[in-house]
């Protein structure tokens, strides 16, 4: 696409490439190559090289409006994190807990993921390498209970900030949404407010499904941002412009690594770069 | 879904013998998107249409199908064709152990599938021995531990090693002695374009000498499945692919880019967090998945 000298039928299709193998799917890249076409009529784009400004001001616009870090504020601040399968939710939550130590923040996480094998033992770790407190129950137990008694804990120990890590699971399971409405109600009954912030983690190689995900669990908990992981990889998890611009979800973090530092507030210029990358 | 939109397109036809050369356009454009919705990678879908398009033009339309739908029988025994072919199981080898190694990116269900692998394999009369050789994420030989111990599979560790080559070596050396005749590999995530990770399973390959070299695959990957799968298969070579998470509603995609790009045959799919979720691979069920 930067090699072109003029605004032809093939240039367009280019960039429609580039688009689709972002991962931006084929309606939102309708929309931003209307877009395009469009500014081509009005002579605000008038060479290729207007292309790439043209269109880091637009997607960049649509993913930085409203975007609100998280306020650390009451006694604890909740956050919950949440997500299908292997997407990084717990390492975020390692990550977090590094990012948020560095302020002085008294950091306490809550393992309640109950299901999955050495679940607890993983977060454990990261509670150890961040110097953060950990409520664990033992394999099978309630998730809510573990959510309950950290929270009492965390008001108890005069904790800043509470991250309740959860069991992967598919957006499609009823019984595992229920469970997670369950454990959002509980949250929200013994701290007003809370959670202050549900993080929905997102995987950066995922396609077209990240939408469903989105629309799902954002009817089940409430998400207020989202987490784009494995972007340290080679996918550019271009979903992420059809959830802010059909559902107004904004991504707050991106993951970009397995280490306890490998984690950035989302910068939506540095976002839309690296698609043309 | 594609097959209403289709019957759509072909309501001005009915009556007509043979599908022409506009009829089939109109078609294909449905079709793309259908297929581009399902996270096909961007060329393939390209290449695929081509070739649905020599098919179709010019045929005639089968007395008991509408148009619509005789389209959507080619695309669908295209599709099938693409992805099928494949015997759904570990070859065993003559000279025992079989060493299978599972490969692939962060999160894939690598450790879960070694899990469910071991569980067939004992079905099967097999002697399976699981071999953790993810020493970086916190916890994995835990977790794989916790594995075994499920489905009843003992589960070989160096403690306290930091050399994934020289466990993976040991374990396929001792598994004769050990009285187990299938070792399973699980390696650490990790990233296609991570060179030094990436000559560790290279390493791992020489040293354990693998019968089968099986990707693990997310079924909910978009359009870097692509990347992924060749870059594995140019580094390693893969005797096959393991598509996991297909419990859920992601259309699959992936499954038709990686075996038209790389050739590699679909061995398994895996259909939920237990270890009894493994089925063999559907060419036909995932055409239809695939297609909406
Ligand atoms: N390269 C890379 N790997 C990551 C990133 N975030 C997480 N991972 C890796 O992804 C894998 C899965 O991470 P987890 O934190 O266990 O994911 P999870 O969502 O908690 O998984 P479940 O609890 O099983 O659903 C691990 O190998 C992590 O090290 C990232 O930003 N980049
Ligand atoms: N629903 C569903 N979940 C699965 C399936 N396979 C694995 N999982 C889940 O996916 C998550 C990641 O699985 P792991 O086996 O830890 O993945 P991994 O590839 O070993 O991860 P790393 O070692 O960090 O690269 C876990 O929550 C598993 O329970 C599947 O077929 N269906
Ligand atoms: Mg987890
Ligand atoms: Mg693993």
């Amino acid at each position: 696409v930067s090699f072109s000298t003029k605004i032809d039928e093939e240039f367009l299709e280019e960039l429609e490439a580039v688009l689709i193998y972002a991962d931006v799917g084929l309606r939102t890249t309708e929309k931003i190559m209307n877009n395009v076409r469009q500014g081509v009529k009005d002579k605000k784009i008038n060479s290729p090289a207007d292309i790439k400004p043209f269109l880091k001001s637009e997607i960049s616009s649509l993913l930085g409006r409203d975007l609100i870090r998280t306020k650390i504020s009451g006694l604890p601040t909740v956050i919950l994190v949440v997500g299908v399968n292997g997407v990084g939710k717990t390492t975020t939550i390692g990550k977090l807990g590094q990012y948020y130590q560095r302020f002085g923040y008294k950091i306490m996480f809550a393992a309640a993921d109950t299901f999955r094998a050495a679940a607890g033992e993983q977060l454990e770790i990261w509670a150890q390498r961040v110097n953060a407190d950990i409520i664990r129950h033992e394999e099978g137990s309630d998730p809510a209970a573990v959510a309950y008694d950290a929270l009492q804990a965390a008001k108890s120990r005069n904790t800043d900030i509470l991250i309740i890590d959860t069991a992967g699971r598919l957006h499609t399971k009823s019984n595992l949404m229920e469970e997670l409405k369950k454990i959002y109600r509980i949250i929200s009954r013994e701290i007003s407010e809370a959670p202050h912030e549900t993080l929905l983690v997102l995987d950066a190689t995922t396609g077209q499904n990240a939408m469903n995900q989105a629309q799902l669990f954002s009817q089940a908990a409430n998400v207020s941002g989202v987490v784009l992981t494995k972007l340290d990889g080679t996918a550019k998890g271009g979903v992420i412009v059809a959830i802010k611009s059909e559902l107004e979800i904004p991504v707050k973090w991106i993951g970009i690594g397995e280490k306890a530092d490998d984690l950035r507030p989302f910068q939506p210029n540095e976002f839309v770069e690296a698609l043309f990358d | 879904g594609l097959a209403d939109k289709l019957q759509q397109t072909f309501k001005k036809l009915r009556g007509r013998g043979k599908l022409t050369e506009s009829d089939v356009n109109d078609a294909m454009r449905e079709v793309r998107m259908a297929l581009l919705e399902a996270d096909v990678n961007f060329k393939v879908v390209k290449d695929f249409i081509n070739r649905v398009k020599e098919r179709a033009v010019g045929q005639e339309v089968l007395d008991s199908l509408t148009p619509g739908q005789h389209v959507i029988k080619i695309v669908n025994d295209e599709l099938t064709a693409l992805m099928g072919g494949t015997q759904s199981r570990i070859m065993i080898s003559s000279k025992p152990p079989t060493v299978v190694m599972l490969v692939g990116l962060q999160g894939a269900g690598k450790t879960t599938t070694a899990g469910k692998l071991a569980g067939l394999l004992l079905k099967q009369n097999k002697r399976p021995l699981l071999v953790a050789a993810d020493v970086y994420r916190p916890a994995a030989i835990k977790q794989l531990q916790v594995v075994g111990e499920k489905v009843g599979v003992p589960v070989f560790t160096i403690p306290g090693s930091q050399d994934p080559v020289l466990i993976a070596k040991q374990a396929t050396d001792q598994a004769l002695a050990m009285a187990r005749d299938v070792v399973i590999i699980d390696t650490a995530g990790r990233l296609h374009i991570n060179d030094e990770l990436m000559d560790e399973l290279v390493a791992i390959k020489i040293q354990a000498k693998p019968h089968e070299i099986l990707l693990v695959v997310d079924a909910m990957t978009g359009q870097d499945a692509v990347t992924v799968a060749e870059s594995f298969n140019t580094k390693l070579g893969l005797d096959g692919v393991i598509l996991t998470k297909l419990d859920g509603d992601a259309r699959g995609g992936a499954a038709l880019s990686i075996k038209a790009v790389t050739g590699c045959p679909i061995k398994f799919a895996g259909m939920g967090e237990k270890f009894d979720a493994l089925e063999p691979f559907h060419p036909d069920r995932m055409a239809s998945r695939i297609l909406g």
